[in-house]
């Protein structure tokens, strides 16, 4: 279970993006990866996904945490990589704008707490 | 003549309802 950026090189993920993005013009291409140390969170199933553009964070979240069946009170962070917490008011499409990697996906990790120790 | 390798990615696709779909994107 290697991360994704160690999976595919840098020319081959922003082809991939590319590719993605002039298929799906109003889908988001995100992945989403489980913190290293995380020991609550259960795996997902999936990591690549295809988001529309106008859905906002919460709504994403919500799906997400649907996905993997939490418990109302079980904790769940979506961090924007290297930018903790995105504002869950935002869209993906703004998200997408402000934090999309340099090959093009959009990089997001999922943990029980909001700031690695 | 060498083979062409291709590589199946399965993206979950979502719809603004939460539903997912899966779709394969077929790269070589």
């Amino acid at each position: 279970n290697k991360p994704f950026k160690l999976r595919k090189n840098f020319v081959t993920r922003k082809q991939e993006a590319a590719g993605i993005r002039s298929k799906f013009s109003n889908k988001i291409p995100v992945i989403i990866e489980r913190y290293e140390r995380e020991k609550f969170l259960p795996p997902l199933d999936k990591t690549k996904f295809l988001v529309p553009h106008e859905l906002t964070m919460t709504q994403f979240v919500t799906i997400i945490r649907n996905r993997m069946a939490l418990l109302p009170t079980q904790a769940f962070y979506l961090l924007i990589d290297n930018s903790g917490l995105a504002s869950m008011s935002l869209t993906m499409a703004q998200v997408y704008k402000d934090h999309q990697d340099e090959d093009g996906f959009l990089y997001m990790t999922y943990a029980s707490q909001e700031m690695f120790g | 003549p060498a083979a062409t390798a291709v590589a199946k990615n399965v993206y979950a696709v979502l719809d603004l309802y939460g539903r997912i779909t899966a779709v394969s994107i077929v790269s070589s």
